[in-house]
């Protein structure tokens, strides 16, 4: 039986962690075609 | 110490939307044919910080066509989005800026405008008319015919064509084709112009008056043709912008 793998706790976020760049595209200002 | 890069912009952000304003607006100034264009959607947004309060912007922006012809006076937030069921023409525009002390300036920009596709106006409206080929033998006969009743019948300058802008011909109910044109006023009057139009010639720059027309050629069930023109009025143009050009508009073209 192939032993289950240890579940590692989550992995931590590094320290001074960047979040994501704001979202892009922008908004719709009238309709998307 | 090297400058700390520039923490990444949003596409909704300000400075974002002010980039994008300032690309919009050198992009109508720049252009020559068919109509004014707006912003719709501000696709990405990347920032190269070049030095302290000197930032290189790339844009990525998507544009609507807008009813007001180029050369119309009317200020860009007054000209209306045209409708998706009117058959939208679409700009795709990447645009390179420089902000320097915090002063935008356009460094060039490279569009592509083309023209939504049949199959979605056919499928939101099944019966609305979609955009006829710039070459369209019935589109060409209706701007001449119109042009002609035009001239005929004002006591003002004898107009030109400059381009037509865009045109649409329906079959049913009844045959009618619908037209818009861009015109320039000459140095003939109309009556002048019946005895040796050769010679009518547009209005040099310093004294140049545009106008934008429209016509309706109804062909079924009955023959009636209607055409308006408004003529715009000596506008100082922008130095560096040329006379138009008497081209026809391609539906998608790309301009840098």
């Amino acid at each position: 039986p192939v032993a289950k793998a240890a579940q590692h706790d989550k992995v931590p976020r590094p320290v001074g962690f960047v979040p994501p760049p704001p979202p892009c595209p922008g908004k719709i200002r009238h309709f998307d075609i | 110490v090297p400058a700390a890069p520039p923490a990444p912009l949003g596409c909704d952000d300000p400075e974002s939307e002010a980039a994008a304003e300032a690309a919009v607006n050198y992009i109508n100034g720049q252009s020559h044919h068919g109509y004014k264009f707006a912003l719709n959607r501000i696709e990405d947004i990347r920032v190269v910080r070049q030095g302290p309060n000197n930032d290189i912007i790339f844009l990525e922006l998507d544009l609507l066509e807008t009813t007001c012809p180029i050369l119309s006076p009317t200020p860009l937030e007054n000209c209306t989005v045209r409708s998706f069921v009117e058959h939208a023409v679409e700009g795709d525009c990447d645009v390179k800026l420089q902000k320097v002390d915090g002063i935008l300036s356009v460094l060039g920009s490279k569009c592509h405008s083309h023209a939504d596709s049949t199959e979605d106006i056919r499928k939101a409206c099944p019966d609305c008319p979609v955009l006829a080929k710039m070459n369209n033998t019935e589109v060409l006969e209706t701007v001449s015919a119109a042009l002609n009743a035009y001239n005929s019948k004002t006591t003002d300058s004898y107009l030109r064509l400059l381009e037509i802008g865009r045109a649409k011909i329906q079959y049913h109910p009844g045959h009618i084709v619908v037209t818009e044109f861009a015109v320039g006023a000459t140095n003939c009057s109309a009556e002048e112009a019946k005895a040796n139009v050769g010679a009518c010639q547009l209005l040099p720059e310093d004294q140049s008056n545009f106008g934008f027309c429209r016509a309706v050629m109804v062909k079924s069930p009955s023959q009636d043709l209607q055409v308006d023109c408004q003529l715009y009025g000596h506008q100082v143009p922008a130095p560096d912008i040329p006379l138009l050009s008497w081209v026809f508009y391609p539906t998608g073209q790309d301009t840098s």
